[in-house]
């Protein structure tokens, strides 16, 4: 059968190969500005494959996008698929989308921790963490979200290889992380990264490690409430906001936090559905509704990022 | 491939930090096995927690000897678990 992205089953949850064989095909479908390039390698030596979206142009300011760090959270990879499918589809035909893409670039990482995710599919479908081996103990793996260069190793994760947020024996130790955090400082104008996860029906800003509110904590608080009310409009679906150490725990460590720190101010974590129903284990008959929903908060941040270059 | 045959995850809420402390320490305890699916932040938000079928009785018997109060949240994991694979093989078909 002729492989094309209109026989693709959006409304299903995938394995690593079929989601990397339909990004094959939104390539070949969209080849004048949708592009896959390879950021790095995982630990088990999966490629760590990147869609880019870009109209032209050289050095454009770019937004950040990755599901799956959490390899469990099979309902972000799934949101993340659904959206690229949005921005490669809504290009001239989306007036927000065809804006966007005029100025910017977006580069969308679905599947950020590919060996976990292998793994949530082969051997355990509760896998959170990577699957690089940690010398000295028999529990394998590092939480990626606490592997970041910012407040690593603080209250909010552990040094336990055996926790599932451990946080690995140094910064940026995972290739996973280190892939992301080269490309990010390698292009240099990466001005917003939206880290999506599940479940908990957040949207999370900077910072986790510490009390201190970020310095743009009033317009990227502003900018989170307007976005989890035009998510709420959809279907009724009610998110918290606010900054990680507000809203949740502390977490030290976090993709966005490094991202904050490192020059990047619209930085977001989104936790997607549910508030714990169903938890990692969403029913895939909710893959569609919790990415159509989604879509315009992603957007709210996308355009505010478009319209306040900084 | 690891089964979840008879795992539940119990939304835990804590009533006071306390409490809070209680449930740090069931998830330090490694024979126990459990798995935060949401850790146990503040009285405010409530905790959820995978625990293996073996370790259910004693799980439970330490949260109510605590007067910790909960909800099992999924009853069966390996049932929604065989649903979703399922499901998968149907939309593959």
């Amino acid at each position: 059968i002729e492989r094309s992205t209109s026989t693709f089953n959006f409304a299903s949850y995938h394995t690593l190969d079929e989601i990397y064989d339909w990004m094959d095909t939104l390539v070949d479908d969209h080849p004048s500005f949708v592009s896959k390039i390879q950021i790095g390698q995982s630990y088990e030596n999966r490629p760590l494959y990147v869609l880019k979206f870009s109209t032209g142009g050289s050095n454009r300011s770019a937004i950040w996008l990755d599901t799956g760090i959490h390899a469990r959270e099979w309902i972000t990879q799934a949101t993340g698929i659904w959206t690229a499918n949005k921005i490669a589809k809504g290009y001239g035909q989306d007036p927000s989308i065809t804006t966007i893409l005029d100025s910017m670039d977006i580069f969308f990482e679905i599947v950020t921790n590919p060996d976990g995710f292998a793994f949530t599919h082969s051997s355990n479908r509760m896998w959170r963490k990577t699957r690089s081996i940690n010398a000295g103990s028999h529990c394998v793996g590092v939480d990626p979200n606490r592997n970041w260069d910012a407040g690593f190793g603080g209250s909010g994760s552990s040094s336990n290889p055996c926790s599932e947020i451990y946080c690995g024996p140094y910064a940026h130790s995972e290739s996973e992380v280190k892939a992301i955090v080269d490309f990010i400082h390698g292009h240099g104008n990466v001005k917003s990264v939206i880290s999506i996860h599940s479940y908990s029906q957040m949207l999370l800003f900077p910072y986790g490690y510490k009390r201190t509110p970020a310095a743009d904590h009033q317009e990227l608080n502003e900018l989170a409430k307007k976005a989890v009310s035009d998510l709420a409009a959809v279907y009724g679906t009610k998110y918290t906001y606010g900054s990680i150490m507000g809203t949740i725990y502390m977490a030290a460590g976090t993709t966005i936090d490094w991202a904050y720190d490192n020059g990047v101010k619209y930085s977001f974590t989104f936790e997607l559905r549910d508030t714990g129903r169903y938890g990692f284990l969403l029913p895939s008959t909710q893959i569609i509704p919790t990415a159509t929903e989604t879509w315009p908060a992603l957007l709210d941040i996308m355009v505010h990022t478009l319209e306040h270059p900084y | 491939e690891q089964l979840f045959v008879g795992d539940q995850v119990l939304r835990v809420m804590a009533s006071d930090e306390e409490q809070i402390t209680l449930l740090r320490v069931l998830g330090e305890q490694a024979e126990l096995q459990v798995d935060f699916w949401r850790h146990p932040t503040s009285p405010s938000h409530p905790a959820d927690l995978r625990v293996p079928f073996p370790n259910l009785q004693a799980v439970k018997i330490f949260l109510e000897s605590n007067s910790i109060s909960y909800s099992i949240m999924i009853e069966d994991v390996q049932k929604l678990l065989d649903e979703e694979k399922k499901t998968m093989t149907k939309s593959r078909r």
